[in-house]
C-alpha cells in the first residue's frame, strides 16, 4: 500500500497525537 | 446564572474571560465555558493549581502517566509561554486550531510544527526517523532499520521537491495537498459537540446571557 510507505501517515497513527482522547471521559 | 459550589476562576492563572477568549477564536461563549469544564477536569487531576503540566496532559490522552514523544510535541506548542504548563487560555486559542472550522492554512502551519521537533524551520530527516522509532516502540509493527530507511528514502522523494535533505513550509503545503489525509488530525469533530459534551458549563456560567 502506497501509505504505508509514507512515514507523515504512519506517523500520525500514534496515540500520542490523537487528542479525540481528551473527550473521552 | 450564579456561580456556585466550584472554585473561583481566579485561581485559575491565565483564566480569561469567556467573551474575550470567544471573540479571538471561532468559539462561541458557550462552548467556551463548556471547554472551561474539560480544563478544570484535566488541570484538577494531579496537582490542583488551575494549570495543566504534562503529567496531567497524558493522563487526560492515555488514562495513564506513560511518557510519550507525540503528546510531548503537541504539549509543547500548546504552551505557548514556555513555562511547561498549559493555563487556560492557551487551552482554548490551541484546541481552536482543531475546529473543523478554521481555515486549512492554520491547520498546515501547525503541524508543519508538530514534525519540525528542533524549530529550525525545516522538517528534516533526522526528525521523521526519530519518530518513526516512537511510533515503532509504542505499537505492536516492527520494522528494521532497513525498511526505515526506505520508508525514509520515499517520503522524502516525494515530499522534498528541490531534494535538499529537509522539507520546508512550502514543499510541507504541497505534498499534504496531494495526501490530505495526514491533515486528519488535526480536526476534532468533538469540539462541534462541546456544550452537549459538558453541560455542566450551563451551571457554572459567569456570563449572564448565554449566547450560542
Amino acid at each position: 500500500k502506497p501509505e504505508s510507505m509514507n512515514a507523515f501517515a504512519l506517523i500520525s497513527r500514534s496515540q500520542g497525537f490523537n487528542l479525540g482522547n481528551l473527550f473521552e471521559k | 446564572m450564579g456561580c456556585f459550589h466550584s472554585k473561583p476562576r481566579r485561581q485559575y492563572p491565565g483564566y480569561e474571560d469567556p467573551i474575550s477568549l470567544a471573540s479571538q477564536t471561532t468559539f462561541s461563549v458557550s462552548e467556551v465555558e463548556a471547554l472551561f469544564e474539560l480544563f478544570k477536569s484535566i488541570s484538577g487531576s494531579v496537582i490542583d493549581d488551575g494549570l495543566i503540566n504534562k503529567e496531567e496532559f497524558q493522563l487526560a490522552l492515555f488514562k495513564s502517566k506513560k511518557d510519550n514523544l507525540f503528546a510531548n510535541r503537541i504539549f509543547d506548542l500548546f504552551d505557548v509561554k514556555k513555562r511547561g504548563v498549559i493555563d487556560f487560555a492557551d487551552f482554548v486559542r490551541a484546541l481552536n486550531v482543531f475546529h473543523p472550522s478554521i481555515p486549512m492554512e492554520e491547520k498546515i502551519d501547525f503541524s508543519f510544527k508538530l514534525y519540525d521537533m528542533d524549530n529550525t524551520g525545516f522538517i528534516e530527516r533526522n526528525e521523521v526517523k526519530q519518530m518513526l522509532v516512537a511510533l515503532l516502540s509504542e505499537s505492536e509493527m516492527r520494522l528494521s532499520d532497513e525498511t526505515i530507511e526506505t520508508i525514509l528514502d520515499k517520503t522524502f522523494s516525494d515530499a522534498d521537491v528541490n531534494q535538499d535533505g529537509k522539507i520546508d513550509r512550502a514543499e510541507w503545503e504541497n505534498f499534504v495537498s496531494r495526501n490530505p489525509s495526514l491533515l486528519k488530525i488535526m480536526t476534532l469533530p468533538y469540539l462541534k459537540d462541546i456544550t452537549t459534551t459538558f453541560p455542566s458549563f450551563v451551571f457554572h456560567s459567569e456570563v449572564d446571557d448565554i449566547v450560542t
